[in-house]
């Protein structure tokens, strides 16, 4: 009939309409306004399940491919926090339950040499942390350095980090660039690995608690051979080749769909799993001690 | 009386014998009763490799099969199943059956690319049937 004709040309044009269009439809057919806020927001794997996965994921398929030092570092964080079938592992310490890798989006490099104190690497690093929710809380953030170095492993190093954060004030009209600074220095013992991170939790909580999305940093990094400790001469520079650092995000996600472990301890704690006591053929299946699938009885 | 059954039993077809198991088992539970299948897929068949990375495969796992009529006790399910059962016999066939669906999950962790080329790894709550029960 021509009526249900309109309905399902509204229908039709609410699953392509342009948001705008979306106030002309009849009521009832109008999403919620939280749905469609909820929706956008939806990391990409439930959008792509919520659409029936029919939808053709290419449009959403990466634009950017990730470094594969990158993409290394986060399958062996995989891992470490996933059994092979995608079981998150249970250790008490891994409070987190997503992790964000970001490589800086551009990134201006200022290299100059001065042997004497080493080989200063500084570069001017941009952030973008669109995908950091509203809903993810940061944990801890480290700028994740890997080398490409000739040094021995089984050396030790001594870096000087030097770290400034530029922030554009946007409210006034000059707009003057604030910066905080922390100069820092680490040593570690390049083994094995090839990463070094420097905590710089402390740094960004502010920023990201504040939702900067954009985070601006200039860093120095002065790295040479040898352990102060042992007083050994810092003998001379590492020709080493630092890869620009990633920064990478511990974020404890409080929405519905993620992973809770408290939550998960706590429901557990509320209604324990009954030992599953196979039932033996004298026990009432009707008894309250036969509360089980019936599998067990089956079986 | 003696003559009366042996009328009786001139009368009554001779049933083959019964397999007494067999017969008892229709009342014991229904041959295909609610419970857990399993279910693998890769994420490559649904062509999502290119921007899942880990795991390679997942085992949703499934809830399939009938509702045996008294559930109370077996499947921790509520009174309320059986009450629903009763109205669906009883009173008005257009209300359903109980259904089998799962009663448990398990979580999974997913390692992916995001659209900007981040790299995000996240647990998920609710990814993984572990056991079913009759609502």
């Amino acid at each position: 009939s021509p009526h249900s004709r309109v309905v399902s040309d509204k229908i039709s044009g609410l699953l392509v309409a342009p948001e705008d269009n979306v106030s002309e439809l009849h009521p009832l057919l109008r999403l919620p306004k939280g749905a469609r806020r909820g929706y956008a927001l939806l990391p990409p794997l439930l959008k792509v399940l919520s659409d029936r996965g029919d939808q053709n994921w290419e449009s959403e398929a990466p634009r950017l491919q990730p470094e594969s030092r990158a993409l290394r570092y986060m399958k062996r964080l995989y891992k470490m926090s996933a059994t092979k079938e995608g079981i998150p592992k249970a250790n008490k310490s891994h409070l987190y339950n997503t992790v964000r890798l970001f490589t800086p989006c551009s990134e201006c490099k200022h290299r100059h040499r001065d042997l004497m104190k080493g080989d200063v690497h500084s570069v001017d690093l941009l952030f973008n942390l669109d995908r950091v929710t509203a809903l993810e809380h940061l944990l801890k953030s480290v700028l994740l350095y890997s080398f490409d170095t000739s040094v021995p492993i089984s050396s030790s190093i001594t870096c000087t980090c030097h770290l400034s954060v530029k922030e554009h004030d946007f409210s006034s009209q000059v707009c003057p660039s604030v910066s905080h600074s922390i100069a820092f220095s680490l040593h570690f013992e390049l083994r094995k690995r090839k990463w070094a991170e420097i905590d710089v939790t402390s740094f960004l909580r502010p920023l990201i608690a504040t939702n900067r999305r954009n985070i601006h940093m200039a860093v120095n990094v002065t790295c040479l051979m040898g352990d102060p400790q042992q007083n050994t001469k810092l003998e001379n520079a590492i020709n080493m080749a630092l890869v620009p650092p990633s920064l990478l995000l511990y974020l404890n996600d409080t929405s519905e769909q993620a992973y809770h472990r408290w939550n998960s301890l706590r429901h557990r704690r509320k209604n324990p799993v009954r030992p599953r006591q196979r039932n033996s053929p004298l026990v009432d299946p009707m008894s309250d001690k036969g509360k089980e699938n019936s599998q067990g009885k089956r079986a | 009386s003696r003559q009366r059954r042996a009328e009786n039993l001139k009368e009554a077809p001779a049933t083959p014998p019964y397999n007494l198991s067999e017969y008892f088992k229709q009342f014991l539970f229904p041959q295909n009763e609610c419970e857990l299948h399993n279910f693998r897929l890769s994420f490559s068949q649904l062509k999502w490799d290119k921007w899942i990375i880990a795991p390679h495969r997942y085992s949703p796992q499934y809830c399939k099969g009938d509702c045996p009529r008294v559930v109370g006790h077996r499947y921790g399910s509520p009174v309320h199943t059986m009450v629903q059962n009763i109205i669906y016999e009883k009173l008005d066939s257009s209300v359903p059956k109980p259904s089998c669906v799962p009663a448990e999950y398990s979580p999974l962790s997913v390692l992916t690319i995001e659209p900007d080329g981040s790299i995000v790894y996240k647990e998920y709550e609710d990814m993984i049937a572990t056991k079913c029960t009759c609502r």
